[in-house]
Formats: C-alpha cells, structure tokens, sequence
C-alpha cells in the first residue's frame, strides 16, 4: 500500500516537466525515505538524481519498498490535468500494474482520480559516491539558465572554467564566440542572489550546451542552483527543492581528441 | 575535435 499526499502539488508538476524531455522512462522508487528515481538519458551521458523526502509529504505511507516503472510523458499529461493549486495524492499497491493520481482542489469541492498504466524497466542503478569537488558553483538558477540559452544560440559546447577570479563560461560556433564571467558576488541583501564560489583547486571541464539547457527546466523549483565541478568526474548541478529534497543533473564532460 | 564521454566511464552500475 503507497499513499503519498502532496500539499503543494505543483512541486510534482515542476519535477516532472524538468526530467521528461531527458528521460522517456524510469523507475520511481517509494521507501521510507521518500520518493525517488534515478535514471539516464537513452545514449548513458546524463543522469537524473531525484529526492522528494518523506517528510515533505503531509501524508506518506509506504508499507514496504515499490518500485514503479513509468512513463514519464504519460505522467507528465496525467499531471497537466492537476490544476496549479490542487493537491496531489499517489496511490499505489503492491501487485497492481496501475497508479492512481488523486487531484484534490483547494476548497475539496473537486477531486479527480486519474489512473494510470505501470510498465516493466530494468532499471540500470549507478552507484554514485559521494566526492570532494575542486570547485563549487553557487548562483542565481535564472541567471545560470540565461548563459546557457545564450551559448546555446552560438555554440554547441560550454568550456566552464573556476579559478579565484570568477566562475567562466566559453564558448565557441560558426559565427563567433562567446565569454561570459560570473564574480563571485555576496555583497547583495537577497543571498539568492549571490553567486558564491568555493574553489580548492582551479578547474576547466567542456560539456555539451543541449544538456545543460536541458537540466535548466528545473529552474521553476529553485532560485538557486549549485555546480559542481572536478576534472575527474561528471559535472552535478543541483536544484534543492525547498524543505523536500533535491533534483540533481549528472552529466559527463567531453575531451579532446 | 572532441569526445563525449559516457557516464560509465566514471561509476559503476549497481
């Protein structure tokens, strides 16, 4: 028996819209921890980490540990019929090849149930340790998808570079280049609005720019996103979703020839 | 000219 009950309903609105585009199916796993999915993109050059803790729910119970495979642009329209304010409940049984999303408007005068076909996936789980980064990226998420959109109208490929002057973002196409750099900044009263830069070691890693502005679709869920950068590992951008989890971005680097 | 590389060049599969 799965019961999850979301008050703020557009938070599974938003996770949803910003995964579906770079995942087409994945598993969902419900323990006592919360609700989570990891899954890769189809060519295993990108991954999606999401956490929505148990305590974030208003109501959560899960007798023991599901796994639910899922369609995630079938999800995506199920959850387009939720209206913006409702709460969302995710019903669930053992044995069943269904899940039920329960839309309940603000003033419990309406209340839609939309069930939904499960589906068999092997579910390829990369062990991720936890790593030191060289350097971390913290800055405004609308500003980190403002350059990726950007660059991505000139080039194809990002060249993120960290040293003690500011976080650079590089790029290169047929018509010319772009360079854009970001200060470190916390003198500004909102600390949202600060970019904040913690560097141990200078780095330099290339990523490709439709990845980047793929992950940007999280920007909904927070003001802030943090960047995580070493040159022996994949980059991890992270959105925190407030008082409930995260919603993180793997994504391994390209090298010269 | 450059290379993508996969995330299974950096972790392991469980």
């Amino acid at each position: 028996m799965l019961e999850l009950r979301l008050i703020q309903g557009s938070l599974l609105k938003k996770v949803l819209e910003a995964i579906k585009d770079l995942v087409t199916e994945a598993n969902f796993d419900c323990s006592a921890t919360g609700f989570s999915l990891q899954a890769m993109d189809s060519s295993h050059v990108a991954l999606v980490a999401l956490l929505l803790r148990s305590e974030g729910f208003d109501h959560y119970r899960c007798d023991r540990n599901l796994s639910m495979g899922i369609n995630l642009n079938n999800m995506s329209k199920m959850l387009r019929c939720a209206g913006p304010e409702d709460i969302i409940t995710i019903k669930g049984d053992d044995g069943t090849d269904t899940v039920t999303f329960m839309f309940e408007s603000q003033k419990q005068d309406k209340i839609s149930d939309f069930e939904m076909k499960l589906m068999d996936i092997d579910s390829e789980h990369l062990g991720i340790p936890d790593a030191e980064y060289q350097a971390i990226v913290r800055m405004p998420s609308a500003e980190f998808a403002r350059i990726c959109k950007d660059l991505g109208s000139i080039g194809d490929t990002v060249v993120i570079s960290v040293t003690k002057e500011g976080v650079k973002f590089f790029t290169r196409g047929d018509v010319g280049s772009a360079n854009i750099v970001c200060r470190q900044n916390t003198s500004v009263d909102k600390p949202e609005d600060s970019t904040v830069i913690e560097m141990n070691e200078p780095v330099s890693l290339t990523f490709a720019l439709r990845y980047m502005n793929s992950f940007t679709k999280a920007t909904t869920l927070s003001e802030v996103v943090t960047i995580s950068l070493s040159s022996e590992l994949p980059v991890v951008v992270e959105y925190k979703i407030a008082e409930m989890g995260y919603i993180r971005f793997y994504l391994a680097p390209k090298i010269e020839d | 000219n450059e290379t993508q590389l996969r995330l299974d060049a950096f972790y392991t599969f469980n």
